[in-house]
């Protein structure tokens, strides 16, 4: 996901035209959005959250910030003073919507819109940038497409159906814990459309006509979303609870999963995990190993109670090819509230210890409670790792979500193999006793090209 | 960007736009401005955020969060408002109209 400008960019057509006066018809909200979003970040995570369009600690007055946050799910209708007819013509087709529900977690999204508003439209104006949908929650929709201070009010639309509107941007920028959270809050646009219609049907007789110019929704039967379940591979991540303690893990075969150690500790400890697939499904287990604290991978292997019915088993890869387009599918940000979010990027790095790769790096958006969540190959849909930890600066205290560390699966697998055949627990011992120089990989350190000589 | 952004890209090129809200007679008040999407062209309607009308509302933003407030008419916001909407191909600065809040970009070398 990023900044791109647009196709036209280049051939921006002199001369520039001045804008046009407008009206403001009515301002609108979605109830739903509201609700849904008092229900995330309402209560005693409020003080959590921040929306500013400025960064946590730029100065904003209380005032300014109350305003922001009342005004986040709100919405305005602004008719604009006749177009001169050749400017009307030119405009091309119109706007299709896309029904709630239609577009599928996972699912590839192009943002539209102008950061710094009216600031510098010959620079700013309609910059695009891409993303996936990562969570929804009712009209409540989150993107890790970035977007700036100013693209309040742009449109989001789906590759497919193609350029349907599907959402438009409500807060670009999200601060949790003082740490920026790299996702964009959206409302989806048919729920605001169609308070739209409801709004205008009450207001002056005349405005009623308008109603009949809003965009239509494509496809669904007329409050029949369809809920296309998405990218089949996000099925494969579980929440993980253990203790108080929760954070995501993988199904790695019908009666195993694997999580982070820091999320199941310790060994014989109960667990409980909770499939996607059913909400209200929950399965117990226990923790049949965990890596010492000394290694550094961050791995703990769940044995379940029953089978996980219904949950896809990811097909673990054994190559790794950089800078192909990767998926995080994990519990970060909302844990329990809205099932796992999306996130997607490039395989960044992946780093080699006598040519074997040891850790794997990506720019997806990762955050606390992803630990223990899949990597996938976004094409091939296969399992390229385990989420293990985001990145932090010890100086500035910044934590930068878009710089993640993950096992490779060719790690794991021979032995989560052999213990799914034999219940031998040999080859994930090994895990404790991993050389030297991958230990120095994981401590973020430069692996030594070759240990020091001694001088005597 | 991939063939399959090619109908996205020129949906979002051609309904994308600005809208800038000002105080009538008080330039040095300056003005708040988001983005949008032309819903219709022949009457133009935009819908865009409404953030950008806080400041213009009678009642203040707590008619926002009134209970069970779902929509506010256009005259919730007082008569000095004044609106612009502009769209690609880009266009400068209106005459007469200083930008308030110009963020302090500049672009620094790596």
């Amino acid at each position: 996901a990023g900044l791109e400008s647009g196709p036209l960019a280049g051939h921006r057509e002199p001369p520039l035209q001045l804008p046009h006066p407008a009206e403001l018809l009515l301002l609108l909200s979605c109830p739903a959005f509201r609700a849904h979003f008092a229900h995330l970040f309402g209560s005693e995570t409020a003080e959590q959250w921040r929306f500013a369009s400025t960064a946590p600690d730029a100065e904003v007055s209380e005032d300014e910030e109350e305003d922001q946050l009342r005004a986040l799910g709100w919405f305005a209708l602004v008719r604009v003073r006749p177009i001169p007819e050749e400017e009307a013509d030119e405009r091309g087709p119109r706007v299709a919507v896309a029904p709630l529900g239609a577009v599928p977690k996972g699912a590839p999204l192009l943002a539209c819109g102008s950061p710094f508003g009216a600031f510098c439209p010959d620079i700013f104006l309609n910059t695009l940038s891409r993303g996936v949908l990562s969570n929804a929650t009712g009209p409540l929709l989150l993107t890790d497409a970035r977007c700036l201070p100013g693209t309040e009010g742009g449109g989001v639309f789906a590759a497919r159906p193609p350029g349907v509107l599907v959402a438009l941007v409500a807060a670009p920028l999200c601060w949790k814990s003082r740490e920026w959270v790299g996702l964009t809050l959206l409302c989806a646009a048919a729920p605001l459309l169609r308070a739209a219609r409801t709004a205008l049907g009450r207001l002056r007789p005349c405005a009623a006509s308008l109603a009949a110019l809003l965009p239509p929704e494509v496809g669904a039967p007329w409050g029949l979303p369809l809920r296309d379940p998405g990218p089949p591979w996000a099925a494969a991540a579980v929440l993980v609870e253990c203790g108080t303690v929760w954070g995501s893990g993988v199904v790695v075969a019908p009666r195993l999963v694997v999580t982070c150690r820091h999320v199941a500790p310790r060994e014989a400890s109960r667990v409980v995990v909770r499939p996607t697939t059913s909400k209200s499904a929950k399965i117990w287990g226990h923790v049949v190993f965990a890596t010492r604290e000394t290694s550094p991978y961050d791995i703990a292997v769940v044995s379940l109670e029953e089978d996980l019915e219904g949950v896809p088993i990811p097909v673990p890869t054994e190559h790794f090819h950089k800078g192909e387009a990767v998926s995080v599918v994990g519990f970060g940000i909302f844990g329990q509230a809205c099932g796992p979010s999306v996130t997607s990027g490039i395989l960044s790095a992946v780093v080699q210890v006598d040519d074997t790769p040891v850790m794997l790096q990506t720019t997806c958006a990762v955050h606390g409670g992803s630990s223990g969540g899949p990597l996938f190959s976004t094409h091939s849909g296969d399992l390229l790792g385990i989420v293990a930890s985001n990145t932090r600066d010890n100086n500035t205290g910044a934590t930068y979500p878009h710089l993640n560390f993950s096992i490779p699966v060719t790690v794991l697998q021979p032995a989560l193999q052999q213990y799914s055949q034999t219940g031998d627990l040999g080859s994930l011992r090994e895990l404790d006793h991993v050389a030297e120089p991958v230990r120095v990989v994981w401590r973020l350190q430069q692996p030594l090209a070759e240990a020091p000589r001694s001088k005597l | 960007m991939g063939r399959q952004w090619g109908p996205a890209m020129r949906v979002a090129e051609q309904t994308g736009c600005v809208v800038s809200a000002s105080r009538a007679g008080q330039p040095e008040a300056g003005s708040w401005s988001c983005s949008g999407v032309i819903l219709s062209r022949r009457p133009g309607l935009v819908l865009c955020h409404g953030g950008i009308f806080t400041p213009f509302l009678r009642a203040g933003s707590g008619a926002l969060t009134a209970a069970g407030t779902a929509f506010l008419p256009g005259d919730s916001c007082g008569e000095d408002l004044r609106l612009h909407v502009q769209w690609g191909p880009t266009a400068a600065s209106p005459v007469g109209r200083p930008e308030r809040g110009r963020p302090a970009l500049c672009t620094p070398q790596c």
